[in-house]
């Protein structure tokens, strides 16, 4: 049968900063081709095609909570592949092969993660599940 | 182009999603 795609509205305007993604105007309504951890979904709106982040989207039945994964407030152990040096106070700076919890797993690819006392949001690409045990 | 997503984080949520988020 046909495949129907979950349809979202932009809810900003987004400019794109690789050839891979397009352009977003508040209002568009985008058809969601893939969803990536990493909050980069793959969509298709009019004629164009590309990725686009979903933080700057909401489904159109309604507020994103329904679809957002719970917390998990023991931990996912990860390890980061990459540093990141925080850009905004609810975020976390972490080098290369940290070791981290993973506390809830946003779908906008920025992750609640916890390394002892502190927490914040970190990139998901530059997450990687660890096979440590808690 | 599916099959290369972009290698840098995506932006965070726009300031007024965080509004209706907090």
């Amino acid at each position: 049968g046909p495949i129907i795609l979950d349809t979202y509205r932009v809810i900003a305007d987004f400019e794109k900063t690789s050839k891979h993604e397009i352009n977003l105007h508040t209002g568009d309504l985008v058809e969601i081709v893939e969803k990536n951890q990493n909050g980069w979904w793959f969509c298709q709106c009019e004629s164009k095609r590309g990725w686009v982040p979903a933080s700057y989207l909401e489904p159109l039945d309604g507020p994103e909570e329904a679809e957002e994964p719970d917390p998990d407030y023991e931990g996912d152990l990860h390890i980061t592949t990459q540093a990141y040096q925080a850009e905004q106070e609810d975020e976390i700076s972490l080098e290369v092969g940290e070791t981290v919890e993973v506390i809830h797993k946003l779908l906008d690819g920025w992750w609640v993660v916890r390394k002892g006392e502190e927490t914040g949001h970190y990139p998901s690409m530059f997450l990687q599940k660890s096979d440590k045990k808690n | 182009s599916i099959k290369n997503p972009p290698q840098n984080p995506p932006p965070r949520p726009p300031p007024e999603m965080r509004r209706k988020q907090a």
